[in-house]
């Protein structure tokens, strides 16, 4: 994260490769399942054994001791629909909650948030020399309509992404962020209304940012953890 | 001191062999030991020839025969594993090959050896016994001869001959990295023995065999599971963790990547050929042949097969993606995202409208192109949509349909026992709009979801 500070963010996880390293993140929706980035995977049916998801600690590279850690192992993915670009992780064991890791809310289906919601993305991707590399860092963005959005990046925003508005400063998801969430506070809770993929350019000065839209997949969402 | 006696073993996991005519295998060792433990004592003894490792009990079984003995099978049980002498299973030989007990008859120019016991056609002076393992007629080296083993010939006019067995380094050659290395040769190039892939001493390491399944980690066998210059091994010399093997590389072309793409990428992108050369975030890649601001062992020459020109975005490690090390001093790799996947999608027949609803046809795939599960049917998956709940649905044969109005459109259960439903291989019809989510507001109601303690965003650890 670009501009963003050391943070919690207990429904954010680190996805880890075989070898152990983190290359993308995700978010816990339910205590078995974490939804992510296609992106990030080799296909659809890839095999993911030993491949596994690190919760509840916001260490990059947590000690093997560290009391906070949970770490998961992939059991299964499932590929979102073609155009979402999203991800399903079934998890060998649910994982615990705590005062660290936490569920985040899905937004009802199909819906749309207010311009202006206060917004946070989260991950331990780069920092571009702010925040702390070595620790989970937090931004804040507002959220920006998808009309206003369109005229800035030349009507290429679909119905199925979200932005958010443009900073002075530049603030965003860079390297080894992507598949992470963007959080919105409603009604005192925290909702999952993104995810980030990735994207050309970290943190461009003036540019909106563009997420993958959740609520237009819940109903994917919630079928596949049903089924 | 830390070899261990395993390494005169090879395993096959989950495995029992059982024999139909010869007398009964030892009694399973009752006393608890763990694999070393059933491998020293094998090893000591003449007519042990390989063991069964029992989980449950932690005990062994040793056996006086191999899976190429006469009238012998295996089949899969979870409860054991099989480990067997290499002397015994290997068709390359180490040295001389004077420890050569295979099962190889016939020499290099085809002809088919003599009975070690039989005197006729040749008269020879040399007896079969367990120490010598002249058995059958299998080709064997009973007197060091340094052309390896030999045997007797059934040709009169011929006495002997060599079987031209070749030395495991000759075996198997190695192309490109060695990644696809399969060969059996355990030294390293200065002599040293490797230490085996499941064991972590002398040395610790990340290389346990069940993690890498397609890496075939198989016993001590040098491989190369990590993008090194060549294969290599952990040694048995604590003061040495790991080292190189002396293999001979293939002489003939390399072959062609099938997968090689130029626009996209496939799987992890280890064929992406095109010349994408910047980061996901835009950060230029540094070149391969550079070791400024970062160094690294992937030199273009050392990695031949890899493609590493210029300061292409390429995965010579099989990492998630292709990826280059940046030319910022502050980040040393990073992956090239932004080069989309190549779609793994098969072409589309046929459209629906709405959500796919009333469609009514006939496709039966899914948009991977794998067979539809017939809805009457409860395998690979049992449904929880019959075609008794949803009469009106018309959820006939394995044709896709949409009883739960799933807003993304038709789909099925699938044959493929790992994937329980998918979307059909039917796109929506060509100026079919859905009514826009932009206008639209609801009421929110959340649960227990999404709350944090927020205390902890301002406290430090």
């Amino acid at each position: 994260i670009i501009g963003g500070r050391p943070g919690n963010s207990p429904w954010t996880v680190s996805i880890r490769n075989r070898k152990g390293v983190h290359f993308c993140g995700g978010s816990l929706v339910k205590e078995q399942w974490v939804i992510s980035t296609r992106q990030c995977f080799s296909s659809c049916d890839t095999d993911l054994s030993s491949y596994e998801v690190q919760l509840g600690t916001l260490f990059k590279d947590p000690s093997p001791s560290d009391p906070d850690k949970q770490a998961l192992p992939i059991l299964k993915l499932v590929c979102g629909p073609s155009a979402s670009d999203l991800v399903l992780l079934k998890l060998a064991r649910p994982a615990t909650l705590n005062d660290r890791v936490a569920l985040i809310c899905l937004p009802p289906e199909r819906y749309v948030v207010p311009e202006n919601t206060e917004c946070e993305i989260a991950g331990w991707g780069e920092t571009g020399g702010t925040g702390n590399k070595t620790l989970l860092n937090v931004a804040k963005l507002p959220v920006l309509s998808n009309k206003e959005c369109n005229m800035a990046l030349r009507g290429q925003v679909k119905e199925s992404e979200l932005c958010t508005a443009p900073l002075r400063a530049g603030v965003g998801a860079c390297e080894g962020d992507y598949g992470g969430p963007l959080a919105c506070l409603t009604h005192d809770c925290w909702v999952l209304e993104g995810v980030i993929t990735p994207i050309r350019v970290c943190a461009r000065k003036d540019q909106p940012a563009v997420f993958t839209r959740v609520s237009l997949y819940v109903d994917w969402i919630n079928k596949v953890m049903r089924m | 001191q830390r070899r261990s006696p395993l390494n005169d073993f090879q395993r096959l996991k989950a495995t029992q062999l059982l024999s139909m005519s010869q007398q009964g295998p030892g009694p399973e060792q009752e006393e608890p030991a763990d694999t070393e433990e059933c491998a020293r004592r094998c090893t000591v003894l003449l007519d042990c020839r390989a063991f069964h490792y029992n989980h449950q009990r932690h005990s062994c079984q040793l056996l006086p025969w191999t899976q190429h003995s006469a009238q012998t099978h295996i089949q899969r049980n979870v409860h054991y594993d099989l480990y067997q002498k290499k002397d015994y299973m290997q068709n390359c030989i180490r040295a001389d090959g004077r420890s050569y007990r295979g099962i190889q008859s016939t020499t290099e120019k085809g002809k088919n050896c003599q009975q070690w016991r039989l005197k006729f056609p040749h008269d020879h002076r040399f007896s079969p016994s367990l120490r010598n393992g002249l058995e059958e007629n299998y080709c064997r080296n009973p007197d060091r001869d340094e052309r390896g083993p030999w045997c007797y010939t059934m040709d009169p006019a011929v006495r002997h001959q060599s079987c031209g067995i070749k030395k495991c380094e000759d075996a198997v050659c190695v192309l490109c990295n060695g990644e696809d290395y399969r060969g059996l040769v355990d030294h390293t190039e200065s002599g040293r023995e490797c230490q085996r892939w499941d064991l972590q001493h002398p040395h610790k390491h990340p290389y346990h065999p069940h993690k890498y399944p397609e890496k075939d980690l198989d016993d001590n066998y040098c491989r190369n599971p990590d993008s090194s210059v060549g294969p290599w091994c952990y040694t048995t010399d604590p003061a040495r963790e790991r080292e190189y093997c002396h293999l001979r590389k293939c002489t003939e072309k390399r072959p062609r990547l099938a997968d090689t793409t130029t626009s996209c990428f496939k799987h992890k992108g280890e064929g992406y050929r095109g010349k994408v050369n910047v980061t996901t975030s835009g950060i230029p890649c540094q070149r391969w042949d550079a070791q400024t601001p970062h160094r690294h062992h992937f030199r273009p020459e050392a990695y031949e097969c890899k493609d590493l020109r210029e300061n292409y975005c390429r995965n010579p490690d099989g990492s998630e993606a292709p990826w280059c090390f940046t030319s910022l001093p502050s980040m040393r790799v990073a992956f090239c995202f932004q080069i989309k996947r190549c779609t793994d999608e098969v072409e589309v027949e046929g459209c629906y409208h709405g959500n796919g609803e009333l469609y009514r046809g006939k496709i039966s795939k899914t948009r991977k192109g794998i067979t539809c599960q017939k809805w009457s049917a409860v395998s690979p998956h049992t449904p929880q949509i019959s075609p008794a709940m949803f009469p009106a649905m018309r959820l006939e044969e394995n044709y896709c349909r949409n009883p739960d109005n799933d807003s993304h459109g038709p789909w099925c259960y699938t044959m493929d026992p790992s994937t329980q439903f998918d979307y059909c291989a039917i796109k929506s019809c060509a100026g079919d709009k859905t009514p826009s989510i932009l206008e639209t507001a609801d009421n929110v109601v959340f649960a227990e979801c999404g709350k944090r303690d927020e205390r902890l965003q301002l406290k430090g650890r």
